[in-house]
């Protein structure tokens, strides 16, 4: 192997003219629309960038790969194949099947059927506290917003603007007519907000502070926030206006991740009004903890629903971001909502919008208590 | 698939979590 090495000659062939050719339309496409890599800038707008990391993974079709997936996995298994599979899968990723709503699982009729399965009513008790976990999963980190950035993992922070969306002459919004698709979603009426599925809750629980909020505006006694700090932003994108944050409030974040064999649907994580919802289409690498831990900006470069709203304490906002295998995000009260659409991504950063005011006219906006189903992942 | 929650809150919020721990839906995350 050594002389090998060291003693053969090189000779250079010519290419045949259609490779060569094959190979430069295979080049240009990739450098027109295959460049994945977001850059945040310091106002939060995403352009194309280009860490060699990113540009290996975004060279791969994840997005039709994870619609392949989906497809493979809506395909109906026969009958009796399915306990077989579904207790191989079940054993293999750790479910727990005593948990399902349907224990009969034949009928379920493909993979696709039985991952976005329902849970029995009662199995997870909602606590009564501010916060609730709004999914099965494991926490990856939290802690509070700084300077406008959120930390997906130590020491690598992403901006809190690029995940929210914001709208700005370089990033312009398209709007979306919103309208509830679904006749069984819950319209909530403004006689009907104090008794959500049959749960009594007040017009504060869903509101709370935000009179005291909009009233410290102009007090002279409370500093004044930088255009830039994280508060104002959260604030200011959820409200749509630049409303001035309390003295004694704070950004927080936290991020939960959904590993194959958990329950995929997820649900309210305290009493809160969704106004408005932003739909960024974007990759679909993986989010398990390795990529996370790797792939900076994660988070911003996938597919994602921007749900922002309020709750008591001022801004709320609740991000299911989808990955390869579960590219798919339902939202129950959203039915024009599609996720994982074949098609050109567009630029880096722009989002279809939606506004949920026409929900509840008293509260503008969807109205959701603790534990509430919101939606799902979908495989695919 | 993830979920990033971003939230304001009193400063005085708590978390009854830690990074790594496994939770299921309903379960207490703050206070």
């Amino acid at each position: 192997l050594a002389d090998a090495w060291r003693d053969t000659p090189t000779k250079w062939y010519p290419l045949p003219i259609g490779i060569g050719a094959l190979l430069l339309v295979v080049l240009n496409y990739r450098k027109n629309y295959s460049s994945k890599e977001v850059v945040v800038d310091g106002d939060g707008n995403a352009r194309r960038g280009g860490r060699w990391g990113v540009h290996v993974l975004g060279a791969l079709p994840l997005r039709n790969l994870s619609r392949l997936w989906g497809y493979l996995n809506s395909l109906t298994l026969p009958v009796w194949f399915r306990p077989y599979g579904f207790r191989l899968y079940a054993w293999v990723f750790g479910c727990n099947l005593d948990e399902m709503a349907e224990q009969d699982l034949k009928h379920y009729t493909s993979l696709g059927d039985f991952f976005y399965r329902s849970l029995k009513d009662g199995v997870r008790p909602i606590a009564s506290t501010a916060l609730v976990s709004p999914a099965d999963g494991k926490i990856l980190h939290f802690g509070t917003v700084e300077g406008a950035r959120v930390e997906q993992v130590k020491g690598i922070t992403y901006s809190l603007d690029a995940l929210l969306g914001s709208s700005s002459p370089s990033n312009p919004v398209e709007t979306v007519p919103f309208t509830h698709g679904n006749p069984d979603a819950r319209k909530v009426s403004d006689e009907q907000f104090a008794d959500v599925n049959g749960i009594p809750y007040s017009l504060d629980d869903f509101l709370g502070r935000i009179s005291q909020t909009r009233s410290v505006e102009g007090d002279a006694s409370v500093p004044s926030a930088s255009p830039s700090s994280a508060l104002d932003v959260g604030v200011r994108v959820a409200l749509g206006s630049k409303e001035a944050p309390t003295k004694s409030s704070r950004l927080f974040f936290c991020v939960i991740y959904l590993a194959p064999g958990d329950y995929h649907r997820f649900h309210s994580p305290t009493a809160w009004v969704v106004e408005r919802r932003r739909h960024f289409s974007g990759e679909l690498f993986s989010v398990s903890p390795f990529v996370a831990q790797r792939l900076q900006d994660l988070f911003v470069l996938n597919e994602r629903v921007a749900l922002l709203g309020r709750w008591r304490y001022g801004f709320f906002s609740m991000i299911p971001v989808g990955a390869t295998n579960v590219g798919s995000i339902k939202i129950n009260f959203d039915q024009a909502l599609r996720t994982n659409v074949r098609g050109r991504l567009p630029p880096p950063g722009t989002f279809r919008e939606a506004t949920y005011s026409g929900a509840s006219t008293l509260l503008s906006g969807q109205p959701l208590v603790p534990g509430e189903e919101m939606g799902g992942f979908c495989l695919g | 698939s993830s979920i990033v929650l971003v939230f304001e809150a009193p400063d005085d919020f708590v978390w009854k979590v830690h990074a790594g721990q496994k939770v299921k839906y309903g379960e207490v995350m703050g206070d």
